[in-house]
């Protein structure tokens, strides 16, 4: 089993888009697959047009990562073949203020998904995280074996490239995380008609030749609908650019895994 | 003088691009505005082009936070008249542990703020917030006057409003800012050939006529290029639509300042 971080400090670079679409595409491979969603804003959640099921208790990573509840119990099926979530919900923004009183809020969900590796029930996680430099992006960064950067072909997306490899380098050093690897830089929002966006993905590829997949993703207004209808990229528009991204993009992570 | 928060927790929605546009705009009317940058990504500081000065200690708000310095020692120029910047760096980040360590963390900003009002340097203060439902974002809402919210044209920036207007709610309940009002709603990156775009623009016109600004943003490549040059909109891309578009929000706004 693999933790996998979608993880990108800069806001709306496809992060969300990434986790749940490539999540779905794994499954659909064969590959049995856990989204977590540590993000408050719960988009990928409502993406997946998940229905959280009204309960006593909250459904997300809230009670687990404060000792009040097993994580096995909030994890509830997505409707597709071989994908299971774990929802989040906004309580998760209070778990910042709890968790950044503690000494051990860089490991808390470290700890909490490592017992998960012995006998595990998934073949990957994938954690999409939120968009900030606060504890549940470090905690997620300290829980995952790879992170997969999603960048957006323009200026500021490659200006925060710098600092997430730095912050990956901090983790490492740091000791919570020695063996955290990049699996991968993906180019989001790519637009071939502008200067722009080939130039942003030159330079990338330049400086990061082999963290870069060959797959990048078009900008496409279809992304921007799905989530609207709580599909996927492939069941909203399939046979369509869009819509085979994310197809492309797994068999390439698949690919990358078993050959390194 | 009054403090103005560029803010909505969704990532990626044109915040610092409409906090340093606004910002210039604003100047170039005449007013004298400081803008505030407490995004540990620093974009409105790179996005106007502008080179910290070294020195021994952080140019940033994290000092004047702590109590440890002063805030207007903080201010630098920033090339244009009238607009003035207090510049973010990253050991930002590290302020959101520091300060929610503290019970104070939701109102330490406000009572920075508050004694500049009595002898105000500026007209205008305008803070450029991170995405994310952590401290230093909870902290702008309770320091301001008022808040701008730049909503993406697209069905997960919709769901997200709903979230911003909520915080809101319950900034003012909870006594820290009972005043603060909703300046308006900025629609961003809008594309009038796609439907989903004028379907979200509907939307939020029925649900809030009188917060919705008549200005929209239009999606164009010139604003992902302008920060490369470290150049606001107009300096980039003087007389076209998008280069025209932050002064007439700048004219809205002001309009609505005066008559309310
Ligand atoms: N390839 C694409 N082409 C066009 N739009 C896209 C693409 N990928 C994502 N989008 C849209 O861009 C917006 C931002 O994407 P998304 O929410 O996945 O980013 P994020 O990094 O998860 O954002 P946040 O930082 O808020 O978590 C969404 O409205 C999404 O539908
Ligand atoms: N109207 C527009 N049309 C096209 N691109 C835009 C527009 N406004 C902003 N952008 C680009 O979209 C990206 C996101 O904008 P920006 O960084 O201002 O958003 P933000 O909300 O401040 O992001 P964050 O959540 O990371 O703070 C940037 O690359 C910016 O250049
Ligand atoms: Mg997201
Ligand atoms: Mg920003």
């Amino acid at each position: 089993m693999r933790v996998i971080a979608i993880s990108n400090q800069k806001g709306g670079v496809g992060k969300t888009t990434t986790a749940l679409n490539l999540a779905a595409e794994l499954a659909a491979l064969g590959k049995r697959v856990l989204l977590l969603d540590i993000d408050p804003q719960a988009s990928a959640t409502s993406g997946l047009g998940i229905e959280v099921p009204e309960s006593a208790s909250s459904p997300s990573l809230y009670e687990p990562l404060l000792g009040q509840a097993d994580l096995m119990e909030k994890i509830i099926p997505s409707g597709r073949e071989g994908l299971d979530i774990i929802p989040a919900e906004t309580d998760l923004a209070g778990i910042e203020i709890e968790l950044a009183r503690s000494d051990t809020h860089l490991t808390r969900l470290r700890s909490l998904l490592q017992p998960l590796k012995d006998t595990p029930t998934h073949d990957y996680f994938i954690l999409d995280c939120p968009p900030s430099l606060g504890v549940l992006m470090t905690a997620g960064l300290a829980a995952a074996d790879g992170i997969i950067i999603p960048l957006q072909c323009e200026w500021l997306g490659l200006e925060g490239l710098a600092k997430i490899m730095y912050l990956v380098e901090q983790i490492r050093a740091s000791g919570a995380n020695p063996h955290l690897v990049i699996e991968g830089i993906l180019m989001t929002m790519y637009d071939a008609r502008t200067n722009l966006a080939r130039q942003v993905v030159d330079e990338v590829r330049t400086h990061f030749p082999n963290e870069i997949y060959q797959t990048s993703i078009p900008r496409s207004i279809r992304f921007g609908e799905a989530p609207s209808f709580g599909l996927t990229i492939r069941e909203h528009a399939p046979q369509t650019p869009a819509g085979e991204s994310y197809a492309s993009l797994a068999a390439e992570f698949l690919t990358r895994r078993e050959t390194n």
